[in-house]
């Protein structure tokens, strides 16, 4: 989610940093050493790409379903209005209690989408 | 820009057995091209479960790939998701008599069977069974079980004395192992109906210094599991193909999509093995 | 970026509840001015709906870029060790002067993406 | 999935001409199922457009239309993308010598001897004329000045007396226009090259009450600067097709990208605009 993106972009964007340094370290000491510090730092750059590319990936699922979450709701709400003005008790009850539980699953989403599933 | 969007619920996100049905549909997503999403309870609770089918239709995938649980409480979810357009293949455990489209998965009911009979022969007719149980309230436990029990009723040598829950858990399949052995020493087998039962019961039977004469036999052939059929400790283990239905179920779900008439039963093989068995 | 939709999620979250308990209030109260005040609470979570599309569009392509900013600088990289080796100063200094000047693009890319641009 | 994103660099992000540009390009962004980004100094600033070119060829973007304010400057980085594999088109001002592949936009130079032409006919012949410029390094201000010059050199009777810089903002033009008139209060006859400076002209000259005798020829069709015309403030306006240009350019660069051959210059349409000629 959010924050998780957050650590990761403030993580690379200091590992690129070092990345260039030790880099410009071997350039200077020339030592085995050094290449090796060099690589290390590199690799774990490629792999911090990596999981950015995921968890956008991921970002991207969670975000489309919170759209259509939101559309959902919408139509719901529209749905109540429509049989309320027809006085269709049953119907526009249960479009009601459906808006109720997708407004819930909005909320839900949202602290998904900002702390995000730090598990994954 | 456009691809399918499907969906796949396990029963628990980080079960081992779940994570090779998802490998499977990753794969599938790979050569289809389309978009899978992996989300289920993080533990495994049928409320739960239910409600992230509910949360993919209000979501509007493209695509409900499940179990069927327990068809009472599943069923009305699964036609709700059809009713608005949004197709659904059962996984793993089918819910027959919703409105799903196809399942995938194993005949639960002869897996059982060939459990039960794999039992009666390897114990030459004499033994006195407890099982160990994913949920009572599972249909493929259910089936599993009931396969069991059907197999080995008229075999006057096999009784079975106790059935307890574990969760689909190793600590609570060995703690209702445990339990068991304390009400019902006399038990000289075991039948565990998902896959982590076998595991959970053979560390408790190990720590007990029994394992010798314990028969046990399993489900499925997680790394745990043919480790412990390769040491001897359990003797034989019922064989799914979880990489295959997740494979399976994706690409079925775009065959729906794409207008194909499908079979309604794709049964994946199920047998049993013991450390004869073994590469 | 971040920060921004960080806010917008927010605010969507709240805008949901202010939907649903101004159409449950319109149900009770039945009055114009309810319906009215459910229209306008409904026409903000449309138009909030629209500007996290917007903002997502904007993320997408800043994110693409990123990820590419990032596969350049392992590029350069990898050029500079190439020609040190071969000890051709001209080619492993411009890689090496490309590099770092990649590695500020990243820093400030990594800022675009957690402030966001605020003016979009 | 994979849609081409191109980049459209912008002399300033907010300057109403350009946000004209933008519009012609999201459009055939939506017709030809592109990506286009919209990205560029928020002030007018050379170096800042430069690293923006920089940027999008280190971020592997699929294509760049830039102007090329000024060829030394913009060359060099304009030849680094192509040698990159990304094609260049040059918009609104060309950089013929670098490697850009085509220039859709004004031919400036024409502009501005029609813009000459319009004032001789409308002064008949008679005008003192301070100019006001969008940057003098910028190649199509500079083409449009000299257009002009050229157009109005062999009339004895029109005299240039003054050219200042406006930096492209009202205010700026305001500001130079002002100070145009304090240095020489014998000028009758404003010329201004690019989309603001007409407006800071007319600011200047009806603040000091003289817009009566005072001939305007402007730059552009910007909503104000219609006004003006209409009210009479200014007596003309350059013609320039932005919106089209946006869309061409967007347009010429999937033909690239499809490997069509295309022609190396697109001039859209210019000409000069009075008051009558508004609908
Ligand atoms: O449904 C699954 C079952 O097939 C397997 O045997 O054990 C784990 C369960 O979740
Ligand atoms: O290049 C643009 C020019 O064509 C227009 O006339 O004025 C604004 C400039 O940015």
């Amino acid at each position: 989610g959010i924050l998780q993106r957050f650590f990761l972009l403030n993580e690379i964007s200091q590992r690129t940093g070092n990345v260039y340094r030790s880099l410009n370290a071997y350039l200077i000491e020339r030592s085995p050493e050094h290449f090796l510090r060099y690589q290390q730092e590199r690799q774990e750059l490629v792999v911090q790409q990596s999981r950015l590319k995921h968890t956008l990936m991921q970002q991207n699922i969670t975000v489309k379903n919170y759209q259509n979450l939101i559309t959902s709701f919408l139509e719901e709400c529209t749905a109540v209005v429509k049989y309320f003005e027809k006085q269709q008790l049953p119907a526009y009850s249960s479009h009601l209690a459906e808006a109720s539980k997708i407004s819930r699953f909005i909320q839900e989403t949202t602290l998904t989408l900002i702390d995000g599933e730090l598990t994954n | 820009k456009q691809t399918y969007h499907f969906v796949l619920i396990p029963e628990e996100m980080d079960n081992d057995y779940w994570r090779l049905v998802e490998e499977g549909a990753r794969e599938a997503e790979k050569d289809l091209n389309v978009t899978l999403e992996y989300s289920g309870p993080v533990q495994a609770d049928i409320e739960e479960h239910i409600k992230k089918i509910d949360m993919a239709i209000a979501s509007k995938v493209d695509g409900i790939i499940t179990q069927g649980l327990n068809e009472n409480q599943f069923k009305p979810m699964i036609n709700k998701a059809i009713a608005k357009g949004i197709p659904v293949i059962t996984i793993d455990t089918d819910a027959p008599n919703s409105k799903r489209i196809a399942y995938v998965g194993t005949d639960n009911y002869l897996s059982g069977f060939l459990a039960g009979q794999a039992l009666i022969k390897d114990t030459k007719g004499k033994a006195v069974v407890g099982i160990i149980t994913g949920h009572f309230a599972a249909e493929h436990q259910r089936l599993r079980v009931q396969g069991f029990r059907d197999a080995v009723k008229n075999e006057p040598g096999i009784k079975i004395v106790a059935i307890e829950e574990s969760n689909i858990t190793r600590i609570e399949a060995a703690e209702k192992a445990g339990k068991i052995l304390a009400e019902h020493p006399e038990v000289t087998a075991f039948y565990g109906t998902s896959a982590l039962d076998a595991i959970g019961i053979a560390q408790v039977v190990e720590r007990m210094g029994i394992a010798e004469d314990m028969y046990i036999i399993g489900f499925d052939t997680l790394p745990e599991t043919l480790e412990l059929l390769k040491k001897g400790t359990i003797e034989a283990t019922v064989v799914q193909k979880p990489y295959e239905m997740g494979y399976k179920a994706v690409q079925l779900m775009l065959d729906i999509k794409n207008g194909k008439t499908i079979s309604p039963v794709h049964h994946t093989e199920t047998r049993v093995i013991h450390k004869e068995d073994l590469p």
